[in-house]
């Protein structure tokens, strides 16, 4: 059986409001290292990959591995019901045919509980390879969702640059042309800084509603991580207290 | 223009 505390459920709750509109069915992979996530989204563009390790819980306890099969927009209901402050915690039995979720505020004078009907997901589980990627940026949620919401705007996809002078995203669209140029802070200590790593420059071109999409993630970290490498999908990576929430997105590519 | 890919011809099954 699963049983998993967390004290707040505000995470919960960031997590599946970032993933709601880019997958529709996932599966939780409960093990006793925690709770394990991949979903790719209906067209086989963008792939969701969730790690909740088993430390980030405050109350942990998985015996055997359990696979609960998820319809995002039913538990996106059912977190609704809980506030931000409370303590969440999900239990399920071995069969996995449901997912009972329980929400206490501090003082304990409120339980509620509700019951998630859970489903079979023929999920394909894809390879993804540990990869070192050509140039890996750092930088700040709210500038990297700025650039993507601006960029939507004028265009469909973005072309994103990078090189030692800095990461450069550009746009083509009816009305005109634009570009960003961020270039690595000189104080690493400053909030809000942006860290630029190049082996190799790289530039690649991606879909912006996808990328867009991402960005519901702002909320659950204060930076976002993108590992770029020339013609492979994009990682876009935000931490967790113990764990990460990414995403990966095909680019456009070249006949 | 360019054409957009399929995460299936980069992350194997």
């Amino acid at each position: 059986m699963l049983e998993a505390k967390l004290n707040e459920a505000a995470l919960l709750k960031k997590i599946i409001d970032a993933i709601k509109d880019s997958v529709t069915d996932v599966n939780f992979e409960c093990s006793e290292t925690g709770i394990d996530v991949q979903a790719v989204d209906s067209s086989h563009i963008a792939l969701v990959s969730l790690k909740l390790g088993s430390d980030g819980f405050s109350d942990y306890r998985c015996d055997r591995n359990i696979t609960l099969g998820i319809k995002v927009a039913s538990l996106v209901k059912i977190l609704r019901c809980a506030n931000d402050r409370d303590a969440l915690t999900l239990m399920a039995d071995d069969n996995g045919d449901q997912l009972r979720l329980t929400f206490e505020d501090s003082k304990s004078e409120r339980v509620s509980e509700f019951v998630l009907k859970l489903m079979t997901i023929d999920q394909e589980h894809l390879g993804i390879p540990d990869t070192k990627y050509e140039s890996d940026i750092t930088m700040p949620v709210d500038a990297f969702q700025k650039i993507m919401r601006d960029m939507f705007m004028l265009s469909e996809s973005v072309k994103i640059s990078c090189d030692k002078e800095g990461v450069k995203f550009s746009c083509k669209g009816d009305v005109g042309d634009g570009s960003v140029l961020i270039k690595p802070s000189s104080s690493v200590d400053d909030e809000g800084s942006t860290t630029i790593a190049v082996e190799t420059p790289v530039s690649m071109e991606l879909n912006l509603k996808y990328l867009n999409n991402f960005c519901k993630a702002s909320g659950l970290a204060q930076n976002v991580h993108l590992g770029m490498s020339s013609e492979v999908p994009i990682m876009v990576e935000y931490l967790l207290p113990n764990g990460y929430l990414r995403f990966y997105l095909a680019p456009k590519i070249g006949d | 223009a360019n054409k957009q890919s399929s995460l299936m011809s980069f992350f194997k099954k």
